[in-house]
């Protein structure tokens, strides 16, 4: 039954049974549920398998690729305190023949609920930069010295979670070459006038100020990687 | 030397309902959706003379008649899937990382000789 059941895994394009650690296992996000409705209605199972029509791509795998690092932390940075929270996706989860079609960065900021209607309405905005990181910093280095901008804009705090979506393709195709992935750093920073002692970082498991301090948002991440594996997706032969 | 049945539609070459439940081969804990599928087989005899019913390519035809004439020496055709469709499975890797897969050529959905 064993040797049975791998061979139809690598039928499947899987090397073994995936075991799933089960602790952290985190919701399927919605766009997945939807993504997977549509391929079960009827219109869909005439339609072509290995075009994931969502993202205009060619593909038969879409993953969402977890953040591995947890923890953020505030860095001073030119007299300004920030909050720097660094980003790894592992995306070695890709096996070799796959082709990689799309790698889409989602950044979320889920900011304090409940603040005052006045702070939220208020012209302050927080300045949101992320950059790659090119190599490992040695301790006691600058570590801006070995990151790359690739985007920086100015958000406004609200009570919906603020989205950002960024297309990491050649970047992630990079990262699957051993020793390659450094990884990704986004940092937040205050509106100019904010005392980085009123600075709150909003960590898991921190509870909220009960003071007016100036709360910088939680940030989640996750890489949509669309991939094709060619062994699944034989064109077609003409009948 | 298969002992020879008289052909009756029940056991002409055609789709059979086959139910896979994934709990059946201990997979639940890591495949989110679905719990399973209708896969189906392809079942049942290709006999002489093949009907158009039957989706019997021009090679099967000539088999069939050989094997009317040969029995022992050439073997009825066989019933294969002839249109299959494809399935969508949501699961999590062993970085808890969900994927949404899809695989062509899974339900099969017609048999012919």
């Amino acid at each position: 039954r064993n040797t049975r059941e791998r061979l139809f895994l690598s039928s499947l394009g899987l090397s073994e049974r995936p075991q799933p650690a089960g602790s952290h296992r985190r919701p399927v996000p919605s766009e997945l549920w939807r993504m997977l409705r549509r391929s079960e209605s009827i219109q869909a199972r005439d339609s072509d398998p290995c075009t994931v029509s969502e993202y205009g791509v060619r593909g038969n795998i879409i993953r969402y690729v977890q953040d591995q690092v947890s923890l953020a932390h505030i860095e001073e940075q030119r007299g300004r305190a920030c909050l720097v929270k660094q980003l790894f996706f592992n995306v070695s989860v890709l096996q070799p023949v796959e082709l990689l079609s799309l790698a889409q960065l989602e950044i979320r900021l889920h900011w304090k609920p409940l603040r005052p209607a006045g702070f939220l309405r208020g012209p302050r905005a927080v300045s949101m930069s992320l950059s790659k990181v090119i190599r490992a910093t040695l301790r006691g280095a600058d570590p801006q010295a070995n990151r790359r901008l690739l985007l920086s804009r100015s958000i406004r705090p609200q009570l919906e979670p603020a989205a950002i979506a960024m297309d990491l393709t050649p970047l992630a195709d990079s990262w699957r070459k051993p020793g390659h992935n450094y990884g990704l750093v986004v940092e937040l920073s205050p509106p100019l006038g904010v005392d980085p002692d009123e600075l709150t970082p909003f960590l898991p498991g921190n509870a909220f100020p009960l003071e007016e301090a100036w709360t910088l948002p939680l940030i989640e991440a996750s890489l949509v990687v669309v991939s094709l594996n060619p062994h699944q997706c034989h064109s077609r032969q003409r009948r | 030397s298969a002992v020879h049945l008289p052909v009756t539609p029940s056991n002409i070459c055609k789709a059979r309902r086959l139910y896979i439940d994934f709990k059946d081969v201990g997979w639940q804990d890591w495949i989110i959706a679905p719990p399973g599928y209708m896969a189906n087989y392809c079942h049942g005899e290709c006999p002489f003379p093949l009907s158009e019913s039957l989706n019997g390519t021009n090679h099967a035809i000539l088999q069939t008649l050989v094997h009317s004439l040969d029995p022992q020496g050439t073997p009825q055709p066989g019933c294969a899937p002839i249109r299959l469709s494809p399935i969508s499975m949501l699961y999590y890797d062993n970085n808890d990382n969900v994927v949404l897969r899809h695989y062509q050529d899974m339900v099969v959905d017609e048999c012919g000789c």
